[in-house]
């Protein structure tokens, strides 16, 4: 039972250390990233947001709200969530993806907790702050999937993004619960099969904001990496959006790896109150999960 | 799809930025421009007479938003930009046909 | 309701908004633009060497009107703004679907 | 008739220009604007505190154009003005009324 606690916390803990390791490459190559850096594995600050280093983005912090939600409600509750989305919209976060932004703001105009369906809402938005989901649903692959819906149309209304989110929700809750990597890959297989574009052996090399160019990267790194500094490094490294995509590995590495072994020199850099909140959510979001609350 | 145009007093700026981010408006293009109107120009010093410049500084504001939002726009920036004194200003709305997103070739609503 | 934008010669600021006041239009928002088209650049001095600027200062005049007024507004405008000479600018006519008054609250004809 | 009006980065005039000029558009009316929207404004000193001006410097330009040619027209500025970041900016289109070309008094489409 400690073991799972250290481990959900790895998992948010993950997110943050991919968002801020990657974020100062967001939308560099990475030839650009080579010629400038090397092999960037350090938290460096800087880029188009001008980042402290350490600092992290709305993969993060949209992650933090979704889990303030969920523990605030004790429960699952929609209109709880978005509301925490819409705080934050107004705070003026560092940045905020144009769908993501649309679709709180429909919630806080118009009530509205579903986005119409629409082709160009495949972005990687919806995904890439799902871990708080994977732990809450612990346990019960029915919730996951009925949950990553409904939270993912909150903004992002595409069978991509869902298929997507379910997939990522039910990696990290193998890991959590022990899986063997080969079992993560049949499972990451099963999309590819249902969704051919999802394929990544070869792997593309694309890491954009697209969900599709988003997971391959993941996959990509996470199923050759053999540590939780080689998947996230990696993945940063092939630039494009190496926020979320760093973010996303991070989350399924910490799952997969374990608190142990995230470096604690990237640990370090994060902001206090973002980690000890992280860590105190973490807990309470698994506490409340089927696989808990059924023991 | 509609663009709504508001002249006001430069220092309402911020004001009015504040209220369009309060629901969740981000995107703004503004310019300075001169206004004519009730309220009349100042007078100004140079070189020793004084005369008055008929014209008041303005800040022209335009957002492009789509249809259901529109009143609440217009609204947030009505109620920031009010001083209730002359030469507040002005709101307009046109119909837009359409909008793209120049980065991602978006068209439409989701350019917004 | 009518936007009237008009692009002029800058000189001809003044006599247009002369020509304004006298059918009784006093609200004008104006905004200093460039202009490229027919008329050519002038040439600067810069460092010594002498090059084409390819615009041409403008003035960039934007008045609401009631429908009524419209034709008498693009006529005054038209003619204070002419020169007959290339350059003289362009005015063109949309359509506003609401105007507020900011001061007052006022919507439509009542906020011209 | 619509009216094509394009933010766009400064240094991208030039380019946008030329692939208007390549498919026969001559007559642009420019104007400097400030644009809030994603894209990060610069930082500025301040009594030795850094903080971030929340602007950015765009070019607004607007082209009157007949109906037929509005999708060219978009289509040349988009792929001219675009370079893939945050903050490339935004086209809209709409509809004009009436246009006149004030040299010679020609209306509608001859204006243009
Ligand atoms: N009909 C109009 N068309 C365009 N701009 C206008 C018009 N009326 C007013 N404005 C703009 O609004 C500003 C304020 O108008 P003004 O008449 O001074 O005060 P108020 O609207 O409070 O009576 C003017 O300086 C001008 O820029
Ligand atoms: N199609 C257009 N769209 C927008 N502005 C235009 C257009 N054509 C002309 N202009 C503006 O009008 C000004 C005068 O146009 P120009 O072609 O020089 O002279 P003329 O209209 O007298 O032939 C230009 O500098 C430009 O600002
Ligand atoms: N809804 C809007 N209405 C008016 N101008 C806008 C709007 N959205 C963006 N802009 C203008 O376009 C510019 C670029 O927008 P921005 O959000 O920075 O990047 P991008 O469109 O590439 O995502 C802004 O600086 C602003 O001038
Ligand atoms: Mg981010
Ligand atoms: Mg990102």
């Amino acid at each position: 039972h400690d073991d799972l606690t250290a481990r959900c916390r790895a998992v948010l803990l993950g997110v943050a250390v991919g968002d801020a390791l990657g974020a100062p490459m967001e939308f560099m190559t990475s030839g650009e990233i080579a010629a400038k850096y090397g092999r960037l594995n350090e938290m460096v600050g800087g880029g188009w947001l001008r980042l402290k280093p350490g600092q992290v983005t709305d993969d993060t912090e949209m992650t933090l709200c979704l889990a303030r939600g969920i523990v605030t409600a004790g429960g699952w509750d929609l209109r709880t969530i978005a509301h925490e989305f819409a705080v934050w919209l107004r705070s003026k976060p560092i940045d905020v993806g144009d769908t993501c932004r649309r679709g709180i703001r429909n919630f806080m105009l118009k009530g509205e907790t579903e986005s119409p369906p629409n082709q160009w809402d495949a972005g990687n938005g919806a995904l890439m702050r799902m871990t708080p989901l994977a732990l809450y649903t612990l346990g019960d692959k029915e919730l996951l999937q009925k949950c990553s819906i409904e939270h993912g149309h909150l903004t992002h209304n595409h069978p991509l993004s869902d298929a997507a989110c379910i997939c990522y929700g039910r990696m990290i809750q193998m890991a959590l619960l022990g899986a063997e990597k080969s079992r993560l890959r049949r499972e990451a297989d099963r999309l590819a099969a249902e969704y051919p574009s999802f394929r990544f052996d070869p792997y593309p090399g694309l890491a954009t904001g697209y969900v599709v160019d988003t997971l391959q990267t993941v996959f990509h790194y996470f199923f050759r990496s053999r540590s939780f500094e080689e998947c996230v490094t990696s993945t940063v490294n092939q630039g494009g959006d190496a926020d979320t995509t760093g973010a996303i590995i991070g989350g399924v590495a910490g799952a997969y790896y374990g608190l142990e072994e995230i470096p604690r020199r990237w640990l370090k850099k994060l902001d206090r109150g973002c980690v000890t909140e992280l860590e105190s959510l973490a807990p309470k979001l698994v506490s409340l999960s089927p696989q808990l609350t059924q023991s | 799809m509609k663009k709504v145009e508001a002249i006001i007093k430069p220092f309402k700026l911020d004001e009015v930025k504040e209220a369009l981010n309060e629901i969740g408006i981000q995107g703004i293009t503004v310019c300075e421009v001169k206004g004519f109107g009730r309220q009349k120009g100042h007078t100004e010093l140079y070189r020793g007479a004084e005369y008055v410049v008929d014209f008041i500084p303005k800040i022209k504001m335009e957002i492009i938003v789509s249809d259901e939002i529109v009143s609440k726009v217009v609204d947030a920036i009505e109620q920031a930009a009010k001083t209730g004194r002359i030469g507040d200003g002005k709101i307009f709305v046109t119909s837009v046909e359409e909008v793209v997103r120049i980065r991602t070739g978006e068209r439409g609503e989701d350019a917004l």
